[in-house]
């Protein structure tokens, strides 16, 4: 049996708000260590990679490791009938078919239930190295989210180049062309505000903004992004999820691939 | 022209 409790119920709203958009179907692997998911979009130019701990859950139960296999947008819109302040509890048995959604409202007057049909998805999984990356940037989330839709109206791609103490975003298309500079902050007075940069050695690397806009649909999760850059490999954008008390909840993580001169 | 790169390319598919 596998039942997962979630009184911040709409920690998983946003998730899947933040991931249907990218990818269609996927298959949660559930273990005793909690749910996780790996899935590529159609185009095999981007990845989202989902992490929620087992004791990030009001209540956890994982008796063997299941796989359940989803169409994303379904899941999604049965979420959708799930108030903000709803508890959210997912129950599948070992060998089933489906899996039930409960929802509780928050005074106990309410409670829905909802079943979903399971699907054999024969995922293909991709290994990611872990790599040092050369650039590190971390910034607030609606800073990057505001920056990705403004620089598209520019171009299709956008240019992100790292000094020492600032990243540059950059788009030319028809219409013209945008750059938007950001300076590191010194300590900024709330931190969410602030933006960090390390970096072990300059970049400059193009990406999609396409790509990058359906990323930033993880913005209500969490109020900081970080950008992980490297020469010639994959940008990583990541949204870590902590719950109301602030304890580390899992996190959402967007790999891209490069657009490179021909 | 820039080329869209894949993430075949650079992480391996099992």
């Amino acid at each position: 049996m596998f039942e997962a409790k979630l009184i911040q119920g709409a920690i998983l709203k946003k998730i899947l708000d933040a991931i249907k958009d990218l990818v269609n179907e996927a298959s949660w692997d559930c273990s005793s260590q909690g749910m996780s998911l790996q899935a590529m979009d159609t185009s095999h130019v981007s990845l989202v990679a989902v992490q929620m701990k087992a004791d990030g859950f009001d209540k956890y139960r994982c008796d063997r490791s299941v796989t359940l296999g989803m169409n994303l947008s379904s899941l999604s819109k049965i979420l959708k009938c799930a108030g903000n302040d709803d508890t959210i509890t997912l129950k599948a048995p070992d060998d089933g078919d489906k899996i039930t959604l409960v929802f509780e409202a928050k005074n106990e007057s309410e409670t829905s239930e909802y079943e979903v049909k399971l699907m054999n998805l024969d995922s293909e999984y991709l290994g990611i190295p872990d790599t040092p990356y050369s650039v590190n940037v971390k910034m607030p989330s609606h800073k990057f989210q505001r920056i990705c839709r403004d620089l598209q109206q520019i171009g299709d791609a956008v240019t992100i180049s790292c000094a020492k103490d600032s990243i540059r975003f950059a788009a030319k298309g028809d219409l013209g062309s945008g750059t938007v500079n950001l300076c590191q902050t010194a300590s900024a007075d709330k931190p969410e505000d602030s933006v960090s940069i390390s970096m072990q050695e300059p970049i400059i690397q193009s990406f999609a903004l396409k790509y990058l806009n359906h990323f930033a649909k993880a913005t209500p999760l969490s109020p900081q992004v970080s950008l992980s850059l490297s020469p010639d490999v994959p940008l990583v954008v990541e949204y870590s999820i902590t719950d109301d008390d602030g304890s580390d909840f899992g996190y959402i993580r967007y790999y891209l691939a490069p657009k490179i001169d021909e | 022209l820039k080329k869209q790169k894949l993430l075949n390319e650079y992480f391996h598919v099992f």
